[in-house]
């Protein structure tokens, strides 16, 4: 049901 | 030269048991302020951070910054030699390419010295920007693990959802759902055993459940963590090391699909 999304998304 | 001395040698072996199972590799920058290590899983999900202050070291010296990159794996095989009530001073010369701990027992009878090579790691640093949370929780650090162990039974996620009067836990999977409430204390008399919440604006977040059980593995290191959250950002688990620093992880929450 859900992604898992990594933190690059977030920070660089 | 680098040369850390720690009397309560008992700090580093739980660091190690708190971030072996979730990184591999990682490397210890040391500067005249202390020990960092950042370093992220294997799947880029989650991250540690890691800060022991060189104030409290009871001997530091660190002559040149040195980064100091080394197996986790070989580094906790090395620890668990040491005993629990040990000294453990870490050393290297500058440009060394490997790293000694020297392990005393109390009444200096028994000395120990592991000498481990380096490794040059080439790992990925995130710049990650001071941030205002809506919500931080602070609990018990038992607890949390507790409700981290409880809930990973009943699914592969768990929904940590904050509010004014407090925050729920919950799980759903095949065999049903699961949900823990914890409210914010109302008279603090032991703070270690206080939940307390501040808030700006209630957040729901989804986790990964085998993550915050890895988080969990410092739960040793402090009787208390901080849960820090707001939308659409990781989280961040805050354990803190008495007089001597923090190891934080941060996780991204799952998205709808």
């Amino acid at each position: 049901c859900c992604i898992q999304p990594i933190l690059h998304q977030y920070y660089i | 030269m680098f040369e850390a001395r720690l009397l309560r040698g008992s700090i580093l072996k739980k660091v190690l048991e708190a971030i072996k199972d979730l990184l591999t590799q990682a490397t210890f920058d040391c500067d005249d302020s202390g020990i960092q290590l950042q370093a992220m899983d294997n799947s880029h999900v989650s991250l540690v951070s890691l800060q022991l202050r060189a104030d409290g070291f009871d001997k530091y010296r660190c002559d040149r910054n040195i980064s100091m990159g080394m197996n986790l794996n070989s580094v906790a095989k090395i620890l668990k030699c040491a005993g629990d009530k040990d000294t453990v001073t870490m050393k290297a010369q500058d440009n060394a390419d490997t790293v000694t701990f020297v392990f005393e027992s109390p009444n200096q009878e028994k000395v120990s010295d592991y000498e481990m090579k380096l490794m040059n790691l080439d790992l990925e640093h995130l710049g990650i920007p001071e941030t205002e949370y809506s919500c931080t929780i602070r609990m018990p650090s038992a607890e949390f693990a507790r409700i981290c162990r409880d809930l990973s039974q009943f699914g592969d996620s768990m929904v940590i959802a904050c509010t004014k009067e407090g925050v729920k836990f919950s799980a759903t999977g095949e065999i049903g759902s699961a949900n823990i409430k914890l409210a914010q204390t109302a008279s603090v008399d032991k703070e270690e055993e206080a939940v307390i919440i501040e808030m700006d604006e209630p957040v729901t977040l989804t986790f990964a459940c085998q993550y915050l059980n890895y988080f969990t593995k410092a739960t040793s290191l402090s009787p208390q963590v901080q849960l820090s959250m707001s939308a659409d950002v990781p989280l961040v688990v805050e354990y803190r090391i008495q007089d001597i620093g923090h190891i934080r992880y941060y996780l991204a929450p799952k998205i709808e699909d």
